[in-house]
């Protein structure tokens, strides 16, 4: 009533969907499978206070309060991939050898604050 | 927390100096996608995109290892290769053997075909130095060329049910490597590496570990001079390798015939070695530490 805007909620951090296409960057000329797969990607706010969901480590509960009380001393915790798993690529190299290898850390499974 | 940093290599440097006369945010754009794609080779282990030959088959092999793969959620890094080793792995390689001109069953006086037996060669200098050999095998496709019927079987089996009749159906397959080739006699010096017996009434892929030769051919200043494949019957007399053995093409598949050509990539002898290149106990460490 006064005039105040209602303050506009920033989403959470979460997860998000992310295709990457090997044939988009005609990669897909010397990766028989997979033709992409989902790499998804951390994206959201940090909120004070961080709730359990959040995945937050106790140095990024700190941070987080510190920001709440001095932005200008800390940064919020920042969203980022807190689990991640591996993919297996079916590929071809220079001597037409045929290679599968898994490939660490290129799907994220959760998110969280740190 | 924002993405906005450069590209490792940018190209701030290259936007000033527009020498071929191209619009700059044109040649920067070019740069990025090139540092980009530079990163993400490196990441996989590679120096540059690969540009293999467009005739390559994947073997049903490495297919089937894949969708296994895929199939079940991947926790960890290895390879689930059951029954292969026991050992961690996380990168499996298949090889095709070299082909040479000439190199078909029919010609007798080809310089592969050494009597009974047939010698294979493989390029396996794609396997990093940094990664740890912990399996190789040398699969070869036995076909049952003559065809042995159930009705055959049963009549031979009826007939005489003896050990003998059963043993005759079995054949002994020697796999040697090949240490050194004789110019003069074009003899060889070579070792048994494994050998198996296979009933030739079946008509399925034989393995047979090559591990000693792989990691012999690895080693430094140590020549690779394939492999020789040699087939006895139940007697222990050598028989044509090619009766059976899917070792080299017939004179058939020589013809430009696309079922033919893709039957015998599909039977092709290869080897299927398993590396582990340390990335996962690598990683490991590095959480340890940070804990």
């Amino acid at each position: 009533r006064s005039g105040k805007r209602k303050r506009k909620l920033k989403p959470n951090c979460r997860r998000h969907p992310l295709y990457v296409d090997f044939t988009d960057v005609g990669w897909n000329s010397w990766i028989v499978a997979p033709a992409g797969y989902q790499a998804y990607y951390c994206q959201g706010e940090c909120p004070f206070p961080l709730v359990d969901h959040l995945n937050a480590t106790n140095h990024a509960i700190v941070q987080t309060l510190v920001n709440s009380a001095s932005p200008q001393l800390a940064p919020k915790a920042c969203c980022v991939p807190t689990d991640l798993s591996a993919i297996s690529m079916l590929y071809l190299d220079d001597s037409d050898s045929v290679i599968l290898r898994n490939y660490q850390d290129m799907v994220v499974e959760g998110c969280g604050c740190r | 927390c924002t993405y906005g940093g450069q590209v490792q290599g940018g190209t701030d440097q290259d936007s000033s100096t527009d020498t071929q006369g191209q619009s700059t945010p044109h040649r920067s754009r070019e740069a990025v996608i090139r540092a980009f794609e530079k990163n993400l080779l490196n990441m996989f282990g590679l120096k540059e995109k690969p540009k293999p030959s467009r005739k390559i088959h994947v073997p049903q092999y490495m297919l089937d290892l894949y969708n296994a793969q895929t199939d079940s959620p991947i926790s960890n890094l290895d390879i689930d290769v059951k029954g292969k080793t026991s050992r961690s792995t996380n990168i499996v390689r298949s090889f095709h053997h070299q082909e040479h001109e000439g190199d078909y069953t029919s010609s007798q006086d080809d310089s592969r075909q050494h009597g009974h037996t047939h010698r294979l060669t493989f390029n396996v200098s794609a396997i990093a130095d940094n990664e740890v050999l912990t399996d190789a095998e040398l699969r070869i496709f036995w076909k049952n060329h003559h065809s042995v019927s159930k009705r055959d079987l049963t009549d031979r089996d009826q007939t005489n049910s003896t050990k003998s009749s059963e043993q005759s159906y079995k054949h002994r397959v020697n796999v040697y490597q090949i240490l050194k080739r004789l110019v003069k006699s074009n003899d060889v010096i070579k070792r048994l590496i494994d050998t198996k017996v296979v009933d030739i009434r079946n008509t399925s892929w034989q393995s047979f570990d090559v591990r000693p030769a792989i990691k012999d051919w690895r080693r430094p200043h140590r020549p690779n001079h394939g492999i020789e494949v040699e087939v006895l019957d139940h007697r222990g007399r050598p028989i044509s390798v090619h009766r059976n053995l899917r070792i080299a093409r017939s004179v058939s598949e020589q013809v430009d015939s696309s079922e033919d050509e893709t039957r015998w990539f599909q039977e092709r002898p290869h080897i299927v070695t398993y590396t582990d290149d340390g990335r996962q106990k690598r990683s490991a460490i590095r959480r340890t530490s940070r804990q």
